[in-house]
């Protein structure tokens, strides 16, 4: 899926 | 950081806090049957244990590492207490929901829809699609007693407002700075739409002093 997680969320 | 997410995260320590104290009551007040599933609680350490696999890797910043090293201890102790400590107060005739299910569910899913194909990308997005059904086996518990005590109501309003915060966080987030994230977007409207008619009961009976039970 395009698209990257937020390294900063919990 | 924004403030939706900050509450959201205290709305999240709320919660756990909560179960904890309950905990501690219930074993003062030891014989009366404890209503959590020790399921849900074994899934949430699961969650916590694959999502934070960076917690040394990769340093956000003070708050992000305590909160993940405290949502990892909490976790596990909360386990550690029902399964060992408070052994006698947990009925698992009660806590009959399937979770190898969402537990498998959410492994085959996080194989196929994620962002990188890699160990601690797919761990991170079965943590994120586990978390979205975790509390299954609880909502599944009130359903077969029928009714939960005050303090269990509470846990459950506080875990369900955590998500639902998340939602306007990244509704805030996509508004601010175009952020998109459909994973996490999906699986916590899926989270908290799991606790809609709860909120419905909570809402209309619990905080006017009834109890809490299910039609």
């Amino acid at each position: 899926l395009a698209g990257a997680r937020s390294k900063d969320e919990l | 950081m924004n403030l939706f997410r900050l509450v959201a995260d205290l709305m999240h320590l709320v919660s756990i806090f909560i179960l904890l104290l309950k905990m501690q009551k219930t074993r003062s007040v030891a014989g009366r049957c404890s209503r959590i599933s020790f399921k849900t609680q074994a899934l949430y350490a699961t969650v916590f244990l694959t999502r934070y696999t960076d917690l040394f890797a990769n340093f956000q910043s003070l708050y992000n590492t305590t909160m993940k090293v405290f949502f990892i201890a909490s976790s596990l102790y909360i386990v550690f207490l029902m399964k060992f400590k408070f052994k006698a107060t947990n009925d698992p005739r009660l806590d009959t929901f399937k979770a190898q299910y969402v537990v498998g569910g959410a492994a085959a899913l996080a194989l196929i829809v994620n962002y990188a194909f890699t160990v601690q990308e797919v761990l991170w997005t079965f943590s994120i699609y586990l978390e979205a059904v975790a509390i299954l086996p609880q909502l599944f518990m009130l359903t077969k007693t029928g009714e939960a005590e005050v303090i269990t109501t509470h846990y459950l309003f506080a875990l369900g407002t955590y998500r639902g915060l998340y939602l306007v966080n990244w509704i805030y987030r996509y508004w601010t700075e175009y952020y998109v994230d459909w994973i996490v977007w999906i699986a916590g409207a899926v989270q908290t739409g799991l606790y809609c008619d709860f909120f419905y009961i909570y809402f209309t009976k619990v905080l006017k002093g009834a109890k809490f039970e299910l039609p």
